[in-house]
């Protein structure tokens, strides 16, 4: 018999490129300062989830990437999450950036992401250990 | 030099995907 999908989590990323990845758009760290989207460092997203009464900045694992059976323009990438590595896969365009620690911006085709957003990108590749988010208080 | 008034400005952590993992314990 077909075996059912792994017990993963999924969020499905709304199928447009946000305005605030565009190069140039202007983003507010947690103590206030203004920063370029292209100009971020791994150590404003530390030190603002410092900050931050909620949130908590998680190491991401690539695990996985392949394309999506929705379209070709989507990749979904499967990411190992947090100290207890729970597997949580994303759909995202493509184009799509991610923050990778100690390195910045990477999408599944940074062409794409540089041409769209102009915004500077590496190849997003498995292994990579991605910058995101959880709540503090969620265990 | 920044200049906030002219343009929209975001918050950091919309940048960063938000990966809550379902526990299943």
């Amino acid at each position: 018999a077909p075996s059912a999908p792994p017990p993963t989590s999924s969020t499905v990323v709304p199928p447009s490129l946000p305005p605030y990845f565009i190069k140039g758009s202007i983003i507010q760290l947690a103590d206030g300062e203004l920063k370029r989207v292209e100009d971020l460092k791994t150590e404003d997203f530390i030190q603002s989830a410092e900050i931050s009464s909620e949130l908590k900045i998680d190491s991401s694992t690539v695990e996985r990437i392949e394309g999506s059976h929705t379209s070709p323009n989507f990749a979904v990438v499967q990411f190992s999450v947090g100290e207890h590595r729970a597997q949580v896969s994303v759909e995202v365009l493509v184009e799509y950036p991610f923050f990778v620690f100690g390195q910045g911006w990477s999408s599944c085709c940074p062409d794409r992401t540089t041409q769209l957003l102009e915004l500077p990108c590496t190849k997003l590749s498995v292994g990579d250990v991605c910058i995101s988010l959880t709540l503090k208080n969620l265990r | 030099n920044v200049e906030p008034r002219s343009v929209p400005v975001f918050p950091w952590h919309s940048l960063v995907p938000f990966l809550a993992p379902t526990q299943s314990d």
